[in-house]
């Protein structure tokens, strides 16, 4: 499903060569649960935009369900966004002049469903993550661990095959974000492939195999689970 | 140092009423290393931006070293935060203009320091976050634990009397978070006042004491230094 062949990623900062990611080769089967886990600054969201089609390598290859990424249309790349994967961004990246329903609802737009199922799906979502009674707030109007909980139901409304979910946790107290860490095990037992960034040492046992980065490479990879 | 007095927040949507704060009558003497604790959406950063003079109360008085906050003008709350309080927020808040060192640099430009000693002051806040080599770097060329480290950095430049850190190894790993902690308790031995919101259970308990928030009101306040 997932599979890297020496991919790359430099930054040029003056006259700098940043290596954010440096020859990863990597493959995730169909339907795995990993975590990823690594210093800051090695390189995790880096790799998790790359598999997320959000950003193209420097070099190496890329292949999603077997097509080669860097081969596809930027309108290819948008709908294999739309269709297989659900991405958690470290920042939330919110719209703000959205409520929180309305942000959750945002990828179902794009799957033809009409209005009336898509906010009721969008508020199945938000109630998973325990927060029916903020679906009116804008973000501006929810705290830091509610907008990381509405990013989470938003990546998850369209039941995803693919869910990149990059440190869904850091702003949750260790109650709620267990609960998070059992709506992705739920996820999974239903078929999902789960990619997961945390820093938690708790929750990176949780998946079946975690792969360590550090200064852009791969050192470490092992089944847990 | 720092009272409150039946201190609330409370904001309306629509005919709802949000009490993010809810009667909160809070002691912190100088010098103190206070952890506050809670789950998400307790009233932990309302509370902090209250302490910070970010915002003002619904109700209730506020006490920032025998002077009463509320009935500052702008200027002197302006005053205040610039000389007394160092503030990491939970959403990092940096300049996307300014570079790491920039960013870091900010709070010194209010204190009438020499462009020279800015840049020397900055450099050696930065080094302390283990960044040196990114101080040329915007904050979208960050990832998301360097970003907060700056904010933590520029939180710290003045060597102001008071700290308050909302979260602030959300992002880091546990490696990283433990040199954070251990930056504020070298802080807190040379004199400075620390209050710093945190999910980590570790983190919270090398405090002098645990204030632990539910609902918007204080259910727990305990010394364990
Ligand atoms: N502008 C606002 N309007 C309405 N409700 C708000 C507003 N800002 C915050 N709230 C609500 O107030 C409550 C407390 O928010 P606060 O940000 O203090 O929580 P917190 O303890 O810091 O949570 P977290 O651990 O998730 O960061 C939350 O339930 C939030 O939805
Ligand atoms: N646009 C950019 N230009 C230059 N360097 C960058 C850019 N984006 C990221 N970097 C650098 O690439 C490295 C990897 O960044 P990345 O965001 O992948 O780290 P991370 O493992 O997710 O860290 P964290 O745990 O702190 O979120 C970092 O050292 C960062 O400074
Ligand atoms: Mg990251
Ligand atoms: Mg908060």
């Amino acid at each position: 499903m997932i599979k890297t062949e020496a991919l790359s990623k430099h930054y040029h900062i003056g006259d700098t060569i940043v290596k954010a990611l440096d020859n990863v080769t990597l493959h995730i089967p169909a339907h795995s649960f990993v975590s990823i886990v690594g210093p800051s600054g090695s390189g995790k969201s880096t790799l998790m935009n790359l598999l997320g089609c959000l950003d193209t390598p420097t070099s190496g290859r890329y292949l999603l369900d077997g097509m080669e990424v860097s081969n596809m249309s930027d309108n290819q790349l948008a709908e294999i966004r739309n269709r297989k994967i659900g991405f958690v961004f470290q920042g939330f990246n919110l719209v703000p002049k959205l409520t929180a329903l309305e942000n959750v609802e945002l990828p179902l737009i794009y799957s033809g469903v009409s209005k009336k199922e898509r906010r009721s799906l969008a508020a199945e979502a938000l109630e998973k993550v325990g927060l029916t009674d903020r679906s009116s707030h804008l973000p501006s109007e929810l705290s830091g661990g509610q907008q990381q909980r509405v990013a989470i139901a938003r990546a998850l409304v369209t039941r995803p095959p693919i869910i990149l979910a990059d440190e869904p946790t850091g702003n949750l107290d260790s109650h709620s974000g267990r609960d998070i860490l059992k709506l992705f095990q739920k996820l999974h037992e239903m078929g999902n492939t789960i990619v997961l960034i945390t820093h938690d040492e708790y929750i990176a046992g949780q998946a079946q195999r975690i792969i360590r980065i550090l200064d852009g490479q791969i050192v470490d990879d092992v089944e847990v689970g």
